[in-house]
């Protein structure tokens, strides 16, 4: 037995234009996060708990892209999704769809513990959040105003954005694109929002 | 996206991954982060989260493939992230955290960076996003 590990991502594809400041904001989330999965562990949370936990406060925050701060869709709104799994028995929980559950990652969790499902989609999902009595909120909760800038700046470009959080409008804009000789699935890398 | 992976004391593994998906997407899209074996994956080994190109990860079934190389092949954890990283992916761009049961921890990416951090009970801390 080695110890307790632990480790934490915020997305992936960073522009490699990001700005200092966003960096070293996305630092300070990801160092708070691993603060709070590493007291967990050493009060003995178990594994399955201790990574719900994070990724609550991972959804929490506006920064990265899931629960408050999602990437949207083309009509401009939010739809969320997540797993849970736990390795001892290979126990697991999934959901997708959600427009109003405000931490998804617990509601997978619920799936993997209350019900003998591994998988809920859309209104099912939704209507299960309700009779589990979960936090819920308006599908405006999630939506933070550079995401919809970002928005804006996909369907001028006819494109299908990675998750990019962090980057502001500036450094993923069309001028931006055009600078940067890097491309992902075809497009330039500056249009991506790190997933 | 984000995500966790975790082993406690007792060696045991679970993960974590949640996303509000791609910017822009169709209505109805789903993505990587919910399909157990793709972008999330945990068993008595090994547990991963995935993150990148959605798609291309769930072609690979990359978070599984971790476990599997590990299972067959007899790698071990940073080996074995290695290997998908480079093998399994095609034209796909993604990342991925993974501990093992072991107390190993790494993470391993395509792309130009991973917001990422990792710790474990002996000290180590890190947290980056480029290589």
């Amino acid at each position: 037995m080695g110890g307790w590990a632990i480790a934490v991502h915020g997305g992936a594809g960073v522009d490699p234009i990001l700005p200092n400041e966003r960096q070293e904001e996305a630092k300070r989330l990801l160092t708070r996060c691993l603060d709070i999965g590493i007291s967990a562990l050493r009060s003995n949370l178990s594994a399955i708990d201790v990574v719900e936990l994070v990724v609550r406060e991972l959804e929490t925050d506006p920064l990265f892209n899931s629960g408050r701060g999602s990437a949207l869709t083309e009509k401009g709104t939010v739809e969320m999704e997540a797993s849970i799994m736990d390795g001892p028995k290979r126990r697991c929980g999934a959901v997708s769809g959600l427009t109003t559950v405000k931490n998804p990652i617990s509601l997978a969790r619920l799936v993997m513990d209350k019900t003998p499902h591994s998988y809920l989609g859309f209104a099912g999902a939704e209507e299960f959040a309700r009779k589990q009595g979960v936090e819920l909120v308006d599908n405006e909760y999630f939506i933070t105003e550079d995401n919809v800038g970002m928005l804006k700046l996909a369907k001028e470009a006819n494109s299908i954005l990675f998750d990019y959080r962090i980057p502001t409008l500036t450094t993923c804009g069309g001028s931006a694109a055009m600078e940067n000789q890097l491309q992902m699935n075809g497009l330039p890398i500056s249009l991506y929002a790190p997933e | 996206t984000v995500g966790c992976v975790v082993v406690d004391k007792q060696g045991h593994c679970a993960a974590a991954t949640s996303t509000g998906g791609l910017m822009n997407k169709m209505t109805g899209r789903i993505g990587d982060s919910p399909l157990i074996g793709s972008g999330t994956y945990a068993c008595d080994l090994v547990a991963v989260s995935c993150t990148g190109e959605g798609e291309a990860i769930i072609r690979s079934t990359l978070a599984r493939e971790v476990a599997a190389v590990m299972e067959y092949k007899g790698l071990n954890l940073h080996e074995a992230v290695d290997y998908v990283i480079k093998t399994r992916l095609d034209e796909g761009k993604a990342g991925l955290i993974a501990v093992s049961k072991n107390g190993e921890v790494a993470c391993g990416f395509n792309t130009t960076g991973m917001f990422r951090g990792c710790a474990t009970e002996d000290g180590f801390l890190e947290v980056g996003v480029w290589e």
